[in-house]
């Protein structure tokens, strides 16, 4: 076996940029650099950038295809403050929409000023059915109801909106786990599927973020926003192998269409450019 | 945390003698891993670790420190007067209606800061504010400030036939000169500084607008990408400080360093929740602690 020249100083350095600016992290970085070094010195063929794409894309969990029998196959969505959820389940019950099956948003942010408005306005532009209850109704109970809604219209889904909450809430946090436990009351084996709805833009705080969710419920899928700016969303590496969990979809801009099904070789190569 | 691992790093060294440049550049290493993994951004944290190594070098060793804690120091202190050491006023000068525009990302929190910053000039200044819905295009985002406002006590504008933010934001400043109003705040909708189309609208508005205080409302949780965020809309719109919100997470806030170090703007307020009470001003010291972890 030839073993080729290290990798010089500048590609080393340019590579720990694009890693570091796209928020992969101080310790992600260092292991990728680490592998870098060793991959480059077997591989001369290939571009630098080839290289550090191949390693990024390995740092992924595999997305197995989710699917669901049971109808309706119910989705809870959660996260932050303004990371996304409301619009991302607008999105979403368009693809469904426009899949040929059926859908009903419920919402169970009973919090935020206009949360049901928000959604509700939604639901008009794009025909589908919403659930909303008046501010301060139960979130547990807006659930309830609109699962048993979806199963007396017979519909394929229904997605569930929380509220955004910050993980140090101790008490939203407890609701949370509420909700998750009410809708397993209405329908055996619900929620099927619970996203976790992450902006693109934030930073080391994705993990911790994403771990303490997973205290309270089992989240099953991430959804990362807004990658339709200059944040590359490389805070997800460390979420995503820490916790396995796969990267469902990412957010592409406001509108009903902006929403596209995760390709890891795609999101590699939009970080290292 | 940072003092432990930079104790670590200095375990040789006695109570006697000189911080040597060898000293420091480990401990420059651990000061460099602590920013990035606060998110300052990465240019930023080296610029950062080169002025506090030549603060450190040949700095004598105190005997009532241990060298790591005489590091910290150093790199506190760098920070608190990095950030601004005086927490800086909001400047609404001249004849009113004093006219504060928001502006910045989706999501970042400026609705609720209208709302927030309403609520805390009255309480504090006693002024009367008027908070404007120039978001024309986010679902129910009238409805939402609508709420806020009544929330906060503030008086409320807005058009739900109108299509042009600038057009609001005009005849919102003409009715609060009339109301004696003496403070107008102008929420906006969330944009992306790479939407050329929606960087002209804000443009319009700001000329309209002709405000005192232009502030970019910046997520606490943002990462890296912040300083694109604020120097693009800074060198497109231009402001004149900022808010950091959603503090009350556990965010270490680096991008409040990056901005600062980018702009050289102040950040003016510090949003630690989502009811109307939940605004505060800047504290450049506390804010030092968090993101030194
Ligand atoms: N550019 C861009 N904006 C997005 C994307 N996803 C959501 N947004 C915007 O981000 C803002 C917040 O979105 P919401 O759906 O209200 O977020 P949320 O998580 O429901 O917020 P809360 O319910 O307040 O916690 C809105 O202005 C959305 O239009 C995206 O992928 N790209
Ligand atoms: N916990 C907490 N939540 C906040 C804070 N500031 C804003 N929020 C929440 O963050 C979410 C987004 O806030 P908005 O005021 O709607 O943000 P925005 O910038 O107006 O969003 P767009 O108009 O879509 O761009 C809401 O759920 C707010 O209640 C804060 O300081 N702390
Ligand atoms: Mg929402
Ligand atoms: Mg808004």
């Amino acid at each position: 076996l030839v073993f080729g020249e290290g990798v010089d100083e500048n590609t080393l350095e340019l590579a720990e940029e694009i890693l570091l600016a796209s928020d992969l992290g101080w310790e992600l970085t260092e292991l990728v650099l680490e592998r870098f070094r060793k991959e480059f010195k077997l591989n001369r063929d290939s571009s630098w950038k080839v290289i550090l794409v191949d390693i990024l894309e390995e740092l992924l969990p595999e997305n197995k295809s989710w699917s669901s029998d049971a109808k309706p196959a119910v989705t809870m969505v959660v996260g932050v403050n303004g990371a996304g959820k409301t619009t991302t389940i607008a999105r979403l019950s368009q693809a469904i929409t426009r899949d040929g099956h059926s859908v009903l948003m419920g919402c169970a942010d009973t919090y935020r000023a206009a949360a049901s408005e928000q959604l509700a306005l939604w639901g008009e532009r794009l025909g589908i059915p919403v659930h909303t209850s008046i501010e301060g109704t139960d979130p547990g109970s807006v659930t309830f109801d609109a699962i048993k809604k979806a199963q007396t219209l017979k519909l394929d889904h229904v997605i569930i909106d929380t509220a955004g909450r910050l993980p140090t809430q101790k008490g939203l946090m407890d609701e949370l786990s509420k909700v998750y436990r009410v809708a397993g009351k209405a329908m055996e084996g619900a929620p099927h599927r619970v996203l976790l709805v992450l902006d693109g833009t934030v930073g080391q705080n994705a993990l911790p973020q994403a771990q303490q969710f997973m205290k309270f419920i089992p989240v099953t899928d991430i959804v990362v926003t807004k990658l339709d700016g200059t944040a590359k969303g490389g805070s997800v590496f460390a979420m995503a192998r820490e916790l396995n969990l796969p990267i469902r979809y990412i957010g592409v801009g406001e509108g009903a269409d902006d929403l596209v099904v995760f390709d890891g070789r795609t999101f590699v190569e939009a970080i290292v450019g | 945390k940072l003092a432990d691992r930079l104790g670590q790093t200095f375990k040789n060294l006695s109570g006697k003698g000189v911080l040597s440049e060898s000293n420091i550049s480990d401990a420059m290493r651990e000061i460099r891993r602590a920013l990035l993994e606060a998110d300052v951004n990465f240019k930023v944290a080296k610029k950062f670790v080169a002025e506090v190594t030549e603060k450190a070098t040949g700095e004598r060793v105190l005997k009532s420190l241990s060298p790591g804690q005489q590091v910290v120091k150093i790199v506190n202190e760098q920070i608190v007067e990095l950030l601004g050491s005086n927490a800086e006023k909001l400047e609404l000068t001249g004849k009113p209606p004093h006219v504060i525009l928001l502006l910045g990302l989706q999501g970042s929190g400026k609705t609720t800061t209208a709302a927030r910053l309403a609520y805390l000039l009255q309480k504090k200044q006693n002024r009367r504010c008027m908070v404007v819905a120039a978001d024309l295009q986010r679902p129910a985002a009238i409805d939402q400030l609508e709420v806020m406002a009544k929330k906060a006590g503030a008086s409320f504008y807005c058009d739900r036939n109108e299509k042009d933010p600038a057009e609001v934001t005009r005849a919102a400043i003409h009715k609060a000169g009339l109301a004696y109003n003496d403070v107008v705040i102008v929420d906006t909708a969330g944009r992306l500084h790479v939407d050329s189309d929606l960087m002209e609208e804000l443009e319009r508005v700001k000329a309209v607008a002709k405000p005192d205080e232009s502030l970019l409302v910046l997520d606490g949780l943002s990462g890296q990408d912040a300083v694109n965020v604020a120097l693009e809309f800074n060198e497109q719109i231009g402001f004149s400080g900022a808010v950091l919100t959603k503090m009350d997470g556990d965010s270490r806030g680096g991008a409040a360093l990056s901005f600062r170090a980018v702009t050289g703007k102040p950040i003016k307020f510090v949003g630690i929740g989502e009811s109307v009470t939940g605004l505060e001003e800047f504290d450049p010291s506390r804010m030092a602690g968090r993101i030194l972890g």
